[in-house]
């Protein structure tokens, strides 16, 4: 039998409010949704098998696609020159401070030594809270002053790194918004004083469809290698990650599942997308 | 003050003396798609489709209002009942509590909301509820010393029931204090029990809900476990000063039944603005 368009349109609505319901971005589901439609108009499927089924089938396999193979950061870091550096880049309040201390922790657990670099030189608090979590962690952290520039922190740590031979350094930067052009000049400058291996771009589980914005944004004027999601465990299905992973094109790395220096998840593509379509 | 695309779809019913239907199914499909991706609640959306493509059809168009007049008055009208109810800010001796997810903004929005009333003539001081998160206190003692307002804490301390308690003691003769509390999300069953014990201890006369202006579908779930546990009576929308759209707070207010009182956009403490149903709209719709 051929597959026509009529035929999959209701399961291909039912499907929309699935993703839309969890979180996948308008844009994204247009674009995945479309696609699927296009790859199974014209195509065959056998007399037993039901429209609803063969939709489906082809919808896990585009999110399959979509959300990529996830980034092992144990093999890149054991790979790569010391020390290794990343650089965690995100808008206000996503995590990335918690997942500094969260991947600083899952590192210094698999026998890499750490340093962390105290990039968040302007809020209220964030050195005392960074000084705070790296001392629980075991984890040395390099700070200025409260207003200093964060690029000479940045580089201050490297230089660090490299004099006692850490493997990697972990660099926590202000949270900003892509649309303050001078927060992200800073941004971009510390990026060329750190020179990173990794930039890896920080957002949550439970963003809408401004997930998808800010990712481009930050993706373009930045630059992006691989995208950590926290808030995990606020009952997210996970939509986020494929609004993410299908707008920066880049590996999922972690999820953070939680406030404990455990609560990071190597990303499984797999499980994404049986929250989504079961 | 709406979008292209949504007057596109209004100008096909320009020139028409009868509501037709094709058109305002048309007009509420566009209107769909500019919710849905500004993060409204996807059960709003279509009860709110289901409003206007009702009230187009049933209601006739009042004297001298042309058709197309009409379907976009309904629009407005049903938009602007997504919008809650107006809430008024007293200038009142009363106590504040802040609840949110993690992250969405109460330390911040605690030190504006004091900026806020202390321009206002009124005396006013924080408590720091937050025991848990690194540096909560260090924080929000920083954001007060910028105004000169008191803010109470006890570091090393981790009963927060236990602070509210004393802070309020220590504070009665102040007219307005603020609760900040920590993060939480509403599977934290035992972080959900201790801000209903905040709540109760502190006799608390606003318990308002700070929400993310980029926060999802997931706000609708989060916003009815706070509604449970607390009674909600405000919603603050936070980080509209960047792209997001505040969709989500909509659903915030629907479940708490209540309304938007301030809106944060900004990271310093004179960032806050009463909300202005028009401008969100506009921008909901932009
Ligand atoms: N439930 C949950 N909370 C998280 C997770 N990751 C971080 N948080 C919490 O989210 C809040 C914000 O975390 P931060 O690490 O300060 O976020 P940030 O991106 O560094 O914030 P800024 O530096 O202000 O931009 C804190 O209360 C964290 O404990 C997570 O995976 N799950
Ligand atoms: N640009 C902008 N940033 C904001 C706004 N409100 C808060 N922030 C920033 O968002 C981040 C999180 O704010 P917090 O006040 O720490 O959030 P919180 O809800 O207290 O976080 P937890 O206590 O960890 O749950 C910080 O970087 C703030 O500076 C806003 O309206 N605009
Ligand atoms: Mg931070
Ligand atoms: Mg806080």
């Amino acid at each position: 039998l051929v597959v026509g368009e009529k035929e999959i349109r209701a399961p291909l609505q039912e499907l929309e409010m699935v993703l839309l319901e969890n979180d996948v971005a308008l844009p994204v589901t247009d674009e995945i949704l479309r696609a699927v439609r296009e790859r199974l108009v014209g195509t065959h499927r056998r007399v037993g098998e039901s429209p609803d089924l063969l939709v489906r089938k082809a919808l896990r396999e585009s999110l399959l696609q979509v959300l990529g193979k996830g980034f092992d950061l144990l093999e890149y870091c054991n790979g790569h020159k010391k020390p290794v550096r990343i650089l965690f880049t995100g808008v206000n309040g996503t995590g990335k401070t918690t997942t500094v201390a969260k991947v600083g922790h899952y590192l210094k657990e698999h026998g890499c030594s750490v340093v962390i670099a105290s990039g968040d030189t302007f809020r209220a608090g964030a050195l005392e809270q960074l000084a705070i979590h790296a001392e629980r962690v075991g984890i040395r952290v390099i700070q200025h002053q409260q207003g200093g520039d964060p690029s000479a922190v940045l580089y201050d740590a490297v230089e660090y790194a490299g004099a006692h031979g850490v493997d990697v350094v972990l660099a926590d930067s202000a949270g900003r918004f892509h649309n303050r052009v001078n927060l992200m000049n800073q941004l971009e400058k510390m990026k060329r004083v750190m020179d990173p291996d990794l930039v890896v771009y920080v957002d949550e589980a439970v963003a809408g469809n401004d997930a998808v914005i800010r990712a481009q944004e930050f993706a373009e004027l930045v630059g992006t290698d691989a995208v950590i999601l926290t808030k995990a465990d606020m009952d997210s299905r996970g939509g986020a990650a494929v609004s993410v992973a299908h707008t920066v094109g880049k590996p999922i790395m972690f999820l953070g599942t939680g406030q404990g220096y455990s609560d990071i998840l190597p990303f499984t593509p797999e499980l994404v997308v049986s929250e989504l379509l079961g | 003050h709406l979008g292209a695309s949504l007057k596109d779809a209004l100008k096909k019913l320009a020139g028409k003396t009868v509501v037709d239907r094709a058109a305002v199914e048309e007009l509420v499909r566009d209107l769909q798609r500019a919710l849905l991706g500004a993060d409204v609640n996807v059960r709003l959306v279509k009860g709110l489709s289901e409003a206007i493509r009702t009230r187009s059809v049933d209601e006739q168009p009042p004297k001298g209002m042309s058709v197309r007049e009409h379907v976009l008055r309904i629009v407005y009208q049903e938009l602007i009942r997504l919008m809650g109810s107006t809430t008024d800010v007293s200038l009142q001796h009363q106590r504040i509590l802040l609840a949110g997810l993690q992250g969405s903004g109460k330390t911040t929005t605690t030190a504006k909301l004091a900026r806020y009333f202390q321009r206002k003539g009124m005396k006013v001081a924080v408590i720091c509820a937050d025991t848990f998160r690194p540096g909560a206190l260090d924080q929000l003692s920083t954001l007060c010393q910028q105004i000169g307002v008191t803010c109470y804490g006890e570091p090393g301390k981790e009963d927060a029931v236990a602070i509210v308690k004393k802070g309020l003691a220590k504070l009665s003769g102040t007219e307005v204090v603020i609760i900040d509390t920590q993060g939480r999300h509403a599977l934290e069953k035992t972080l959900i029990d201790e801000i209903i014990q905040i709540n109760t201890v502190s006799k608390a006369d606003h318990r308002w809900l700070v929400i993310d202006a980029a926060l999802g579908q997931q706000a609708s779930e989060q916003a009815r476990r706070f509604h449970e546990a607390i009674d909600i009576d405000g919603v603050i929308i936070t980080k509209m000063d960047g792209t997001a759209k505040g969709g989500g707070a909509l659903s915030a207010v629907s479940e708490t039944r209540s309304g938007i009182v301030f809106i944060g956009a900004g990271e310093t403490i004179e960032d806050l603005e009463r909300f202005d149903p028009d401008s969100f709209i506009s921008r909901l719709l932009g």
